[in-house]
């Protein structure tokens, strides 16, 4: 994260490869399922044994036997409708909440954020000397519309994707963050609005960051996790 | 800090059984502590070739067959563990094969052996004992001889001939960085011997062979499970963590002037993923074409510079992966093709931006709306796996059947549920439950907007935290 500071989001989880390396962010909607970005993963059928989500840390590299750590391994994969860029990942347990892990709100189906809602990312990520990596940094960042969107970025960003407002000083999600949360405070709630995708540039100043736009996805994550 | 272990070679889930009734395998022995001390009773005795360890019971039976002894049968067993002795079961020798206790039966030239216990066509001293393994007509090597395993053989007028079995070392060789080696050589170059990839001393590692299955981290034997230069392991030398191992390379030595076209791609080693140039498939190790930023826009570091980023991937050493320019890759077997970046903070990123192969087929047919009144005969998923039939129970059990949805015809793709994302289906693999349809809207650029102006909302058991930062603040000082 570009231009954040070492923060809380105890839905953001890091997801390990099978040497424990941290590769991507992800959500925990619920206590077996967090929401990621498609591009964090190789197919949507390769098998996924000795990938795992770890949750409860604020550090990057944690040591060993820290207490609120929970390691969790990744049981399977669902890959979301073709336009999401989203996947789901089913967890092999369920993970414990307490006060280092939480679930963040999906939002309603379709929910447009209005412009100027507070949203903030999280992540391990790239800090492009800003900060380190080591620990997680949360930024804060303004939703815009669509429209305003689209006049910096010529019409490209569509509909079930949204934006936030570029800052003259370089704020957003950099290397390692993809696949994380953006997060709205919308009735009392953190709500997960977005999700933090590979992005051609990393908190380039003035321009307006893309994420995909959750809602319209929530009616195939609902059903992903009533079925499955 | 060697294993007993590492005198066995593993079939995880697997037990050996004799069909002969006359012959008996020894007694379970209960509470055995490991896999470890069954080894360690086994090993020494001649009669023991092999043993069955009990995961959950942690039992242990000594076995005096291996599965190439006459009449075993092996299968599958959701307990057990079998360990059989290497010399009994490698197919290669290590140094002069004296401990070769293989079944070959024919010498180099193509000669049946003579059995050991025959003393015609051709007489000899030599009487079979447990201790020189001497058995059947094998090939053996009791006196040391340098041309390995020999025996006497059934002409008479070749009295006795070297069977021509290769060493471990010459047996398999390695192509490019030797990731698809999955030869018997268990030493290091400096004669170090390799630690077992499923133990954690004398060196932890995160090579767990159940994590990488496709590596083939089997028993102690050489691999190269990270896209190192060749083969390695960890050595049973608590001093040396890891190591390479001397094997021969299956290409000829490379000219300079062959080596740039080498290196250009232009040669496809076996097995090798294929190529791409504008996406990149799986982890993207055949990515060969020009990304040269990181997925941020950051510029790549050339592969043969050594500035700012020192590193060990020159393009000379990994021939095959193509390390051009600075053109993002994937020579190691990470998640993606990546690269050094040419910002002194930041080692390697991946290149994200590079977008993944469509692994989708071509759309049959289209739909208008969300597809709720599509009635076509389309009946394979987006990645073209067949789907399940809506009345079928096996592989999936639906929750919308015809007795409630007339319209669920056969395996037709519909939209019972009115999912905003089209039609779909459940499938017929077993580890997808349901998927989107081969099909595409029939008008996607005249569609209204999917977005509903924002309403009231609330929210009960999610979203909400602790911001008291004490604790945290005080950990992470």
């Amino acid at each position: 994260v570009v231009g954040g500071q070492p923060g809380n989001s105890p839905w953001t989880v890091s997801l390990r490869n099978r040497k424990g390396e941290h590769f991507c962010g992800g959500s925990l909607v619920k206590e077996k399922w967090v929401l990621t970005a498609r591009q964090c993963f190789s197919s949507c059928h390769e098998p996924l044994t000795g990938y795992e989500v770890w949750s409860g840390t604020l550090f990057q590299n944690p040591q060993p036997g820290e207490p609120d750590l929970q390691r969790v391994p990744i049981a399977k994969m669902v890959c979301g409708p073709s336009s999401s860029q989203l996947v789901l990942l089913k967890l092999a347990r369920s993970v414990t909440l307490n006060q280092r892990v939480a679930l963040i709100c999906l939002p309603p189906e379709r929910y447009v954020v209005p412009p100027r809602t507070k949203c903030e990312i999280a992540g391990w990520g790239e800090g492009k000397g800003s900060s380190g990596a080591s620990v997680l940094h949360v930024a804060s960042m303004n939703v815009i519309s669509n429209q305003e969107c689209n006049v910096k970025h010529r019409g490209r960003v569509h509909e079930n994707e949204m934006c936030t407002e570029g800052l003259l000083v370089p704020t957003g999600a950099c290397e390692g963050d993809y696949g994380g949360p953006l997060a709205c405070f919308t009735h009392d709630c953190w709500v997960l609005q977005g999700i933090i995708i590979p992005n051609r540039v990393c908190a380039r100043p003035r321009w307006p960051a893309i994420f995909m736009r959750v809602s319209v996805f929530v009616d195939w994550i609902q059903k992903v996790m009533q079925l499955e | 800090q060697r294993s007993p272990l590492n005198d066995f070679q593993l079939l995880r889930g697997t037990q050996l059984q004799n069909l002969l009734h006359a012959v008996v395998p020894g007694p379970w022995q209960e509470d055995v502590a490991n896999a470890e001390e069954c080894a360690r009773l086994c090993g020494p005795l001649l009669d023991c070739r092999a043993f069955h360890y009990n995961r959950s019971s942690h039992g242990c039976q000594l076995l005096p067959w291996t599965q190439n002894s006459p009449n075993t049968q092996i299968h599958h067993s959701g307990c057990c563990d079998l360990f059989q002795k290497k010399d009994y079961i490698r197919t290669c020798i290590m140094d002069k094969g004296v401990g070769y206790r293989g079944t070959v039966a024919t010498t180099a030239g193509g000669l049946t052996c003579q059995s050991w216990n025959h003393r015609f066509p051709n007489d000899h001293r030599y009487t079979p004992t447990l201790q020189n393994g001497l058995e059947e007509n094998f090939c053996r090597n009791p006196d040391g001889d340098s041309g390995g395993p020999w025996c006497y053989t059934t002409n008479p007028s070749v009295r006795f001939q070297s069977c021509g079995i290769k060493s471990c070392q010459e047996a398999a060789c390695v192509w490019c960085n030797g990731e698809d080696y999955r030869g018997s050589v268990d030493h290091t170059e400096s004669g170090r011997e390799c630690q077992r990839w499923d133990l954690q001393y004398p060196h932890q590692h995160p090579f767990h062979p159940g994590k990488f299955m496709e590596r083939g981290l089997d028993d102690n034997y050489c691999r190269n499970p990270d896209g190192s230069e060749r083969p390695w392991c960890y050595t049973t030398d608590p001093q040396l963590e890891r190591e390479f191992c001397a094997i021969p390379s299956c290409a000829p030595p490379l000219t300079k002037q062959f080596q740039s076209r080498f290196i250009s791609g232009s040669k496809a080693p076996p097995d090798q993923v294929a190529t791409t140039f504008n996406c990149f498939r799986g982890k993207g190790e055949g990515y060969r074409g020009t990304a040269n930023t990181t997925t941020a826009g950051v510029p790549c570091q050339r592969w043969d510079s050594q500035s700012p980023h020192q590193h060990g991937f020159s393009p000379e050493k990994y021939a095959c992966k193509d390390l051009r320019e600075n053109f993002c890759r994937n020579p190691d077997g990470s998640e993606a093709p990546w690269c050094f970046t040419t910002r002194p903070g930041m080692r390697v990123a991946f290149c994200y931006q590079i977008p993944r192969c469509t692994d989708e087929i071509l759309p049959e047919d289209c739909y208008q709306g969300s597809g709720k009144q599509y009635r076509g005969s389309v009946n394979k998923t987006r990645k073209g796996i067949p789907c399940q039939h809506w009345s079928a129970e096996t592989p999936h059990k639906p929750q919308f059947t015809p007795a409630s949805a007339p319209q669920l015809e056969k395996n037709f793709c519909r939209n019972p549920d009115g999912d905003s994302h089209g039609p779909w289906c459940y499938t017929t693999d077993p580890g997808t439950l349901f998927d989107y349809c081969a099909l595409k809207h029939c008008n996607k650029d005249q569609l209204p907007s999917i977005l509903k102006p924002p309403v009231p909302v609330q929210f009960e058991k999610c979203g909400k935290r602790v911001d008291r930062m004490d604790r945290w603040r005080s950990m992470m000082r």
